[in-house]
């Protein structure tokens, strides 16, 4: 069965479609299978993999229990890197969602048949700067979740709010299984003293849920979604693809040791 | 009457909030009288400005008719900037809010009395990353929109989401006041390619929309609100002060132009 993982952080533009579209190419360079599903309306990380956002290729009639997940992944320009892209319609789904039966299962419900059928190693779920209902269904469905952090004093305050989220379903058994797979210190640049803080006093509370792999400000990394391209593949020698593939082969490490 | 602008964008991490806290703070130096109204769960405006986010402080109950907005006023540590804050409550205010007739003027009907009887000459109102319920409550309620842009790819891609939006709100007699005040580039770094090709794409479609001034990356901008206090009293010889200075007078500049 595949490792499901949702890259969540409520907030704005710390760097989880960055991650996610850029860990999940350097696992396929890994020869890892993979599937990343975009629950963003904003459809970043479509683009990031050079996919169109066609209407009605997202999760939005999945949600709504008018189609399967299967039916929703397309392949990629990656071998062994698939996604289910995210398009407009998806921003009308918080509301439509709410107004079913099981709003906040209705990914569980949609991820459970796909996770029995496919061989997939590991799945990443791409998450809006919201906990609002599109963020609340990954949490409910995955096994994990990393939380990508930019090294800046307001991502670091808002940092104990998903971390007590990811707890409290966890505790009251809308998601059992669910655990902080980690923080990913993101945007690190090591000529200015506020990164060094802040990655010092999310250590000192959250120990070794901290990757030691850290992602330096790097501009190929900005410059790849131009592309449609992961950074892996635009610029394969720079420190941007190189911290990706560390971190792809931490994460490995760290999901066969649970 | 004030001038009654929000900052807004549903990009994650484009500027939104230090925008809004600079501007404010630099309009205050040059003896106008502002309040910033934080309508981010987040509470990163009320941080940024020193206060604490204090439960019951925030526009919830206003929201939900049980109190009125003027009652929710506080000083900040500069002299003519207030501040509404945010906290914790304002969280539920998405689905609490959801359920109220006029869900989408709620906000609208609490400034109304606070326009007519306040000696503000501004009122800025700072909004979360989405196009969800407090978002558009802050775009039926004020005159215009300014739209912090981070000088990057995927902030690119969003931008025509939100002027879209707010042409619509117009059209429709949602709110027929509404304009886009404009856009303000933020975070461009003149040593890379991207910062200058992202503005120069900004311009061909949005000219005269988008402001003159720019906002470089600086660091102490994001410093700054570790301290509580907005750059132009953190740091006020900074590149990051003056070019927020910079920004007021065009910004008071156009406002009176219309
Ligand atoms: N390590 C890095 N070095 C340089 N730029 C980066 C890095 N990581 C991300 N970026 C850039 O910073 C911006 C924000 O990153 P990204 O969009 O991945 O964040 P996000 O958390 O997904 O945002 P949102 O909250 O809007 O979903 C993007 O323009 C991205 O290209
Ligand atoms: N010009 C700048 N130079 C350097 N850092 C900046 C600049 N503008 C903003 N920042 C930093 O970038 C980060 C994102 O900015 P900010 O939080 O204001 O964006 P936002 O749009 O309000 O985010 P959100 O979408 O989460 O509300 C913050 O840590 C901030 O300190
Ligand atoms: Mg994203
Ligand atoms: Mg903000």
């Amino acid at each position: 069965e595949p490792n499901v993982i949702a890259l969540a952080n409520q907030k704005g533009g710390v760097g989880k479609t960055t991650t996610a579209v850029n860990l999940a190419a350097s696992l396929a360079e890994r020869k890892q299978r993979v599937l990343l599903i975009d629950l963003d309306p904003q459809a970043n990380a479509t683009s990031g993999l050079g996919v169109a956002a066609v209407p009605g290729a997202s999760v939005y009639d999945v949600l709504l229990g008018n189609a399967r997940l299967v039916e929703k992944v397309q392949a990629t320009s990656m071998e062994r890197l698939f996604i289910i892209p995210s398009e407009v319609d998806l921003a009308g789904a918080e509301v439509d969602v709410a107004r079913q039966d099981r709003y906040l299962h209705r990914f569980k419900d949609a991820l459970d048949p796909l996770r029995a059928i496919s061989h997939y190693d590991y799945i990443l779920v791409d998450c809006p700067p919201s906990l609002g209902i599109l963020t609340m269904n990954a949490l409910a469905a995955v096994d994990g979740v990393m939380i990508p952090l930019q090294c800046e004093y307001y991502a670091l305050e808002g940092l104990s709010v998903i971390t007590q989220l990811v707890n409290r379903l966890r505790d009251s058994g809308a998601n059992p299984a669910l655990e902080i797979d980690g923080i990913v210190m993101t945007m690190f640049d090591g000529r200015t003293n506020l990164s060094q803080q802040v990655m010092d006093e999310v250590k000192t509370h959250f120990a070794d849920k901290v990757y030691e792999t850290i992602i330096p400000r790097n501009i190929r990394i900005s410059e790849a979604p131009s592309h449609g391209l992961p950074v892996v593949r635009y610029d394969g020698k720079s420190a941007g693809a190189e911290a990706y593939r560390h971190l792809a082969a931490e994460f490995v490490k760290r999901s066969k040791a649970r």
